[in-house]
């Protein structure tokens, strides 16, 4: 068993420098375990350094840098270990255009390889869809669910 | 491993039968504030055995069956099919298709089955690990949630990398 | 004391019913009071009923139902009890375009009579400004403000 | 009453003096994430008289005096002063423009000021509170917490408002 975490843990804190660098050019994540010799009960922290300024703690980071972090950090496990299918929902609603764009470009890149169902209200989002589904209210209050098979199809959020 | 279709009969705000087909790849799911977008998210965590009832939003797990609108009467059940592509052999099962279901009465009584079959939540949960869908299910990231992970203590994001691997 | 709370309550009340169905049109909002007895210690309860959908318990209200929700509330206490000015950070980033909308029509309105601070990536927020401030980093990592007295400089986010 | 004028120097991101002038009515702020907007925020709650470290993002109050970057060396201590038109006579006092001050040193020395003459944090709370900004400061709402408002008992919504009255 240990064997296999040593391995987990490696492989997600490689892909989380990774990640963390095209997320935020120019600057710095890492993945540290608290306590290497007990690697049961430890735990993973995550330091991040945007680009041009210095590490801090966690609590200080802005709103998006947040987003950005956590995202980084879910997709390095993602990338270790991945699953079959993921569920977004809203996920990206804290970031500017500049890093949604970044965001896209992450999301297209992981639906080559993986099933992705993501929820959102931001137009460059929905742009990476191969399907689109709008759900909306009918006459009497319940869920319908449209689907747009094709990507041209503008779906008004 | 792949998702195909999800199909919703009384689950929160879906009262009649709705089926979404899912495509490879990404899948966009917009819409108006209220229309539904984040119970189709619960539905898929639900029929996959979710049993936290704060998970889904509700104060008890009947929160979950359509309690009613003006113009619609409350329903008895909330029904939610899942079937799944198995072409990959990823779950180690000798089917290319499964489907997974989960059924609540009002009554409380709940039910799970496996290609129609009434099988144990216990069946449902191993099949889904065996194709990497832990039961913590870190691949579903509600909405709000997305800060949680850097608000979470040291253990708990050791144990999101444990469940993955 | 106790005369203040009662009109202090009555009035918070009377202005969250008509901003509720402001901000949702065929909805109804009501403020309830759990102990009338004991206006001290009493709790404010809050009911929310979407047009169209039967009154269920707050934490099933989506994620914009609840954003109108507690815009509604927090606008209803400021009507009722007016503050000089009002600081307001990404309140609105849950909402779909429609929403977004209303809300911007309800700022716009409170902008009359009170001063608001309001940080916002949304476009039709930026929109409703006299002035706008724009917030950058330097060359050295350090945060810049430079503003714009006049509404019609289109501000990147 | 009305804010007038915002004056930042090592409070946060804020390394160099930094003046905004408001303008009554609508004041928007826009800009890149991490630039500095809810730290501008963050130094109108601290300017009068927030005691709570947690509201401002930071584990002491220490974190609040600029830290530095790799192109700035840390700062000794953070100022913030806000000056308020007093012209309506809202502030029962006989002067048409207020300022309030707020210097931390790194030492853990603390300073508050009222018309540049240093004060105690009850004289600066007790003034505002004469204004209508009551101690739980309302009228400001944070960076996420729009759905504290709902997620808080109803005792909690009591004392909004209370503090309002
Ligand atoms: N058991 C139920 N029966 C009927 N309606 C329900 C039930 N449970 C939840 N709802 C309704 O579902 C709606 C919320 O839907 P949901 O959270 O999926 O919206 P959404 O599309 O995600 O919106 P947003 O964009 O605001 O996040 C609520 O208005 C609620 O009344
Ligand atoms: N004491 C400090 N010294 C230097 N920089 C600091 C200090 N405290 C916080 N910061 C920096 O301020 C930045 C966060 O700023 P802020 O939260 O105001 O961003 P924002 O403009 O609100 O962004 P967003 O749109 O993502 O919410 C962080 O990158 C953090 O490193
Ligand atoms: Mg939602
Ligand atoms: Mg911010």
């Amino acid at each position: 068993v240990e064997e296999m975490l040593v391995s987990a843990y490696a492989e997600t804190s490689t892909h989380f420098a990774a990640l963390f660098a095209v997320l935020f050019p120019g600057g710095e994540g890492r993945l540290t375990i608290t306590e290497p010799e007990n690697l049961l009960e430890t735990g993973i922290e995550i330091e991040a350094r945007p680009s041009g300024k210095s590490l801090k703690r966690l609590s200080l980071l802005s709103g998006g840098e947040r987003t950005l972090s956590a995202i980084a950090f879910l997709f390095a496990v993602f990338r270790a270990r991945p699953s079959p299918f993921y569920v977004l929902d809203e996920v990206e609603a804290a970031l500017d255009d500049r890093n949604l764009q970044r965001f896209c470009n992450l999301l297209r890149e992981f639906g080559q390889n993986a099933q992705v169902i993501i929820v959102t209200h931001q137009k460059p989002t929905m742009e990476t869809a191969e399907v689109i589904y709008g759900v909306s209210l009918g006459e009497d209050g319940t869920s319908l669910v449209l689907s747009h098979r094709l990507k041209d199809i503008g779906v008004e959020s | 491993m792949l998702l195909k279709r999800l199909r919703l009969r009384g689950f929160k705000s879906f009262a009649d039968k709705t089926d979404i087909e899912f495509a490879p790849g990404i899948n966009v799911v917009v819409g108006p504030n209220g229309s539904g977008k984040s119970n189709v998210v619960d539905s898929l965590s639900w029929v996959m055995g979710t049993q936290v009832v704060r998970q889904l939003r509700g104060a008890k797990m009947e929160d979950v069956i359509f309690a009613g609108t003006p113009k619609r009467q409350p329903l008895g059940r909330a029904e939610v099919e899942l079937v799944i592509d198995n072409s990959s052999g990823q779950i180690p099962v000798d089917l290319v298709e499964l489907s997974f279901g989960r059924v609540l009465y009002r009554s409380g009584e709940s039910r799970y089955s496996l290609n129609g079959q009434s099988s144990r939540l216990v069946d449902v949960v191993e099949l889904l690990s065996d194709a990497g869908v832990g039961r913590t299910m870190h691949n579903i990231v509600g909405q709000g949630r997305i800060d949680a992970v850097l608000a979470a203590s040291p253990q708990e994001r050791r144990l999101v990398i444990e469940e993955a691997a």
